[in-house]
């Protein structure tokens, strides 16, 4: 159907994936529930720091579309750090210890963490 | 989102879906695409979850997020949640918190603390049932044994209706995408016909993985906010999560 909303007939033969819809295999990583909570990221947010940087930076950048004065991140990087005590162990330790890794602030990963919450409505 | 568990004629319990996510946040113009998907894929991982040396959950997840969207405990059940947009949503459950009512589970920690916690099918369900949350959401939730496969509709406070397998009344397959099961899909976003349809084509006795996988590459049922595929098969322990993308032409949701 050329025009919205594009359905199609039910698709066959698409497994094993392959071909324009497929864009990769997902890597596998181990988590180790027995290491300190604050550690047990650290491989992984080591190798995908620059990918998570960049995600935040664009929540950033559409957060400054509509509040072009910066306010909300000054809000997010201010008070939504202290929140993260609020949190349930061991997840407020673990977004610590990924903020450590990663470099990011606090709040801006715990903001991340919470995204769900903030977008249901 | 669209994810489902099916139950073949054997008895065998598949659960699979489609994470879509990002819709409004930022429209490529040069690619054709919504900004949020485009970094989520990169930071999508599967994650083995371990104590003692031992698998205790499989996850597809995003890095930097501690919370689970998608994860099964091998042999005893799957779990994966779905958005529920609510005027009564998460954002009031976030200002509740802030102003120190916390006797709520924010939704991503109550599903990762079941994926590692619930022993069983029943406690899963009880606990994904009864636990008072910030935000609404719909748990999708299947097991390992005939009939146990359900999708829990919730509110922020109350459990609205557990929809379960019902096979001895031909529901061979519990479906859900964004929209409460017993009201029309937005006219716009119908993505629960086109999946029925198809699994409806491919009978219970034809069930299987990759018949599944087909379902969910079908468009509107895939489209521009699909980060990633996850399929599941509890009994085994089969675990696929892939990538995709949904090329033009293609629904933007």
């Amino acid at each position: 159907q050329d025009l919205p909303p594009y359905s199609e007939e039910c698709r066959k033969g698409t497994y094993p994936p392959h071909g324009p819809t497929f864009k990769g295999k997902i890597p596998w990583y181990t988590i180790n529930l027995d290491s300190a909570p604050h550690k047990r990221w650290n491989q992984l947010i080591s190798d995908k720091k620059v990918e998570v940087t960049n995600l935040i930076q664009a929540i950033k950048n559409l957060a400054n579309d509509f509040f072009p004065s910066g306010k909300l991140i000054e809000l997010v990087d201010k008070h939504l750090a202290p929140l993260v005590d609020t949190l349930p162990f061991p997840f407020n330790e673990e977004i610590k210890g990924i903020a450590d890794v990663s470099g990011l602030p606090l709040g801006e990963v715990m903001f991340f963490n919470v995204f769900y919450e903030i977008f249901t409505v | 989102c669209t994810s489902l568990v099916a139950e073949d004629t054997t008895g065998k319990l598949y659960h699979a879906r489609n994470l879509d996510f990002g819709l409004f946040l930022g429209w490529d113009i040069k690619k054709h695409s919504w900004e949020i998907p485009e970094y989520l894929r990169p930071l999508t991982v599967n994650l083995d979850f371990q104590r003692n040396n031992k698998t205790i959950f499989k996850s597809t997840n995003f890095a930097g997020y501690v919370g689970m969207l998608t994860g099964m405990r091998p042999g005893i059940f799957t779990l994966t949640m779905n958005e529920r947009f609510n005027i009564d949503g998460g954002y009031i459950g976030i200002i509740e918190w802030i102003l120190g009512k916390r006797d709520g589970f924010w939704m991503s920690f109550l599903t990762r603390s079941v994926l590692e916690n619930a022993t069983s099918y029943a406690q899963a369900k009880d606990q994904l049932t009864n636990t008072k949350m910030l935000a609404p959401a719909y748990f999708i939730l299947g097991g390992n044994r005939s009939g146990e496969g359900c999708v829990i509709t919730r509110s922020r406070k109350a459990c609205l209706d557990v929809w379960e397998l019902d096979l001895k009344h031909g529901s061979w397959y519990v479906l859900e995408t964004n929209y409460d099961r017993w009201k029309d899909p937005l006219f716009l976003d119908n993505r629960r016909t086109p999946a029925m349809k198809c699994l409806n084509e491919t009978t219970q006795k034809k069930i299987s993985l990759p018949a599944i996988y087909d379902v969910l590459s079908t468009k509107p049922v895939l489209n521009k906010l699909t980060t990633y595929t996850t399929l599941m098969e509890v009994s085994s322990g089969t675990f696929e999560a892939y990538l995709r993308d949904c090329p033009d032409p293609c629904i933007p949701w």
